[in-house]
C-alpha cells in the first residue's frame, strides 16, 4: 500500500511540476518539498479543474491528471516567482 | 480568462503549415480549412487578421511534431498531452504551433465518434488562443481550459465563448464593423492548387422561399435512395420518401435548409449518391462535387470531378451503385465511368456507352436502387426498372414516375396503366405523416 502511495504522490508532484502548480527544483538549493505546500498546489489544481478542493490526490484529481490535455503550464511564471522569492529570502 | 505577458504589436498576422500529420486521414485541404475555421473564431470577434503564406516566415508556424521535437515541450505519443503554442513575441518561435502527431486527429464536429480521436478543429482553437497570447483559463466553459473537451460544434458556425472573446478584445480590441469576415479568407500556398472552397454563411432563418416546384410534372434534377430513403430533387427542392413508400410531404423541402453545404446559388442538382463505402453522400452540380457526413458538408469541398479522374468539364448526371456488383457508375449524357470508392478514382478503360442497358434513352435524369433490390433509372416524366443485375429492361417499362413515385391520379404515361406496385392509400392515394 505504501508503494503504491509513494506511486501515486510521485506521479502527482511530477504533473503538478510540470503543469506549474509546484517550482521546479531548484538544482542549487537541497530542498525538500511539505505536505502543505503539496496540499496548496493540489488544491490550486483542484481550483483550477473545477474538482472538489480535498487537497489530496483522490481518484477524481488523478482521473483529471490523466485527461489529455495542452502542454502548456496552467500557472505561468509560478516557478519563476517562486525562484526569486527564495532568492531574495536567502 | 488569463492573459500571459506578451502580445502581437500588429493585428494582421500570418500563418503557414509547415508540416502535416504523417498519417492522419484527413487530406491536407481538410487540415487547412479547419485552422483556417480555428483562426477566424479568433478574428470573428477581435480586430485581429489572419492570412495563410507559402513562407516559413509566417508569424505563425503549425508543426505536427513527434516526440523530442526542438523545444521545452516534448510529446508523448497518444495520449496525453495533445499539442501546445508558443506565446507572441519577437523570438523566431514565438506564435508557433506544434500538434502532437502521435495523435489521431480527426473531424468530429457533431461527436459521433468518442473515444476514436482527437478533433482537430477544437485543439486547433485552443492552441491559437495561446499564440495570440491567451493563458490557460479556469472558466469551465471556456476553450482555453487546459484539458480536452471533445469537439466544440461545426468550425463554420463556431463562436468563442464569452470568457475567451473578452480575454482577445481586451489585448487586440474589438473587431471593426466594417470588416468582413472573407476578408481574410486564406491565400493559396500554391497556384496550381484549387482553392479552398469555403462554407456557406450560416443562415439559421430563410425570408424568401423559392417558388416549389410541381412533383407531378416529374422531370426530376436528381434522385438517390440515401439510408434507405428515396429523394426526389428538382430545382431547389426535395421530396422524400420512406421506405414504407409513403412520402413525408406532397410539399416539397427547401434543399439548402436540409443539405447544409451547397452553394446557395445553385439552380439544380445534377446526381446524387450514397458512397458504399463510407455512407457519405455525394453531391454533384456542374463539373464539381460535394461529400456530405450526414447533412453536413465535410470539410475542404466542392472539389472539381477531375479529382475523381473524370475529364474536367464533365457534368455527372446520374450516379448510382450497381447492386449487381457493388460499383459505382458516374453517367454523363451517353458514356458511363466505373468508379472505385475505395480507391475514389475511375476504373481505367473508361468511358464507355451507356447502351449497357438496354431499354433506356440517353441523357438520364438519375438512375437509384430501390429497397426492392431493383435498379431504377429516370428521364422526365417516366422510369425504367431493372430487376437485381438484369442489364436488360424489365418487362412493362417505362411507366409514369409521378403516378408510380410521386401519386399524382391521371398523369400522363406513355404505357397502359399497370397496378400500381408498392404501398399506397386506397385507389393510389399516399399516406402522408405530417
Amino acid at each position: 500500500v505504501r508503494s503504491s502511495n509513494g506511486h501515486k504522490i510521485s506521479k502527482g508532484v511530477e504533473w503538478l511540476t510540470r503543469y506549474g502548480y509546484l517550482p521546479q527544483p531548484d538544482p542549487m538549493a537541497a530542498r525538500l518539498q511539505t505536505q502543505e505546500e503539496l496540499a496548496d498546489a493540489v488544491r490550486t489544481m483542484q481550483r483550477f479543474a473545477g474538482l472538489p478542493m480535498t487537497g489530496k490526490l483522490d481518484s477524481k484529481t488523478l482521473e483529471m491528471m490523466n485527461q489529455p490535455r495542452c502542454s502548456l503550464p496552467d500557472i505561468i511564471g509560478t516557478s519563476e516567482l517562486m525562484r526569486r522569492r527564495r532568492r531574495r529570502r536567502r | 480568462y488569463a492573459l500571459s505577458d506578451t502580445v502581437w504589436k500588429k493585428k494582421d498576422l500570418t500563418w503557414h503549415i509547415r508540416s502535416f500529420p504523417l498519417s492522419s486521414t484527413l487530406p491536407h485541404d481538410h487540415i487547412r480549412n479547419l485552422l483556417f475555421y480555428a483562426f477566424r473564431a479568433w478574428s470573428n470577434t477581435s480586430a485581429l487578421t489572419f492570412r495563410e503564406v507559402h513562407s516559413e516566415d509566417a508569424d505563425i508556424l503549425v508543426d505536427f511534431s513527434r516526440s523530442y521535437h526542438d523545444d521545452a515541450y516534448p510529446f508523448d505519443g497518444p495520449g496525453g498531452t495533445l499539442a501546445h503554442a508558443f506565446f507572441p513575441g519577437e523570438h523566431p518561435i514565438s506564435g508557433d504551433t506544434h500538434f502532437d502527431d502521435e495523435e489521431t486527429w480527426i473531424y468530429d464536429p457533431e461527436n459521433m465518434a468518442p473515444g476514436r480521436g482527437t478533433d482537430l478543429f477544437a485543439v486547433a482553437v485552443h492552441e491559437f488562443g495561446h499564440a495570440l497570447g491567451l493563458a490557460h483559463s479556469s472558466a469551465q466553459e471556456s476553450i482555453m481550459i487546459p484539458y480536452y473537451q471533445g469537439p466544440v460544434g461545426l468550425p463554420h458556425q463556431y463562436r468563442l465563448p464569452l470568457d475567451d472573446a473578452m480575454g482577445v478584445e481586451q489585448i487586440y480590441g474589438k473587431r471593426h464593423p466594417g470588416f468582413h469576415p472573407d476578408d481574410d479568407r486564406p491565400a493559396l500556398p500554391d497556384p496550381t492548387a484549387p482553392p479552398i472552397p469555403d462554407f456557406p454563411p450560416y443562415q439559421p432563418t430563410q425570408h424568401t422561399h423559392p417558388p416549389s416546384p410541381d412533383r407531378c410534372k416529374a422531370h426530376f434534377d436528381a434522385i438517390a435512395n440515401i439510408r434507405g430513403e428515396m429523394f426526389f430533387f428538382k430545382q431547389k427542392h426535395f421530396w422524400r420518401m420512406q421506405p414504407s413508400r409513403n412520402l413525408v410531404s406532397l410539399e416539397p423541402a427547401q434543399t439548402l435548409r436540409f443539405w447544409n453545404g451547397l452553394p446557395h446559388d445553385f439552380k439544380a442538382i445534377d446526381a446524387v449518391y450514397e458512397r458504399i463505402n463510407d455512407s457519405q453522400i455525394v453531391f454533384f452540380i456542374g463539373s464539381y462535387y460535394w461529400v456530405f457526413y450526414e447533412t453536413q458538408v465535410n470539410p475542404g469541398y466542392p472539389r472539381p470531378v477531375s479529382d475523381l479522374g473524370l475529364p474536367a468539364n464533365t457534368v455527372v448526371g446520374a450516379a448510382f451503385v450497381w447492386p449487381h456488383n457493388g460499383k459505382t457508375y458516374l453517367l454523363e449524357k451517353n458514356q458511363y465511368w466505373r468508379y472505385d470508392d475505395q480507391l475514389g478514382h475511375v476504373e481505367p478503360g473508361y468511358p464507355k456507352s451507356v447502351n449497357l442497358w438496354e431499354g433506356v434513352p440517353t441523357d438520364l435524369d438519375d438512375v437509384t436502387r430501390w429497397n426492392d433490390g431493383n435498379t431504377y433509372f429516370f428521364k422526365g416524366t417516366q422510369y425504367w426498372g431493372f430487376s437485381a443485375g438484369n442489364v436488360q429492361s424489365d418487362a412493362g417499362y417505362p411507366r409514369s414516375a409521378s403516378q408510380d413515385w410521386m401519386y399524382c391520379q391521371g398523369a400522363p404515361t406513355s404505357s397502359p396503366p399497370a397496378p400500381r406496385h408498392g404501398v399506397g392509400g386506397d385507389k393510389g392515394m399516399c399516406i402522408c405523416q405530417g
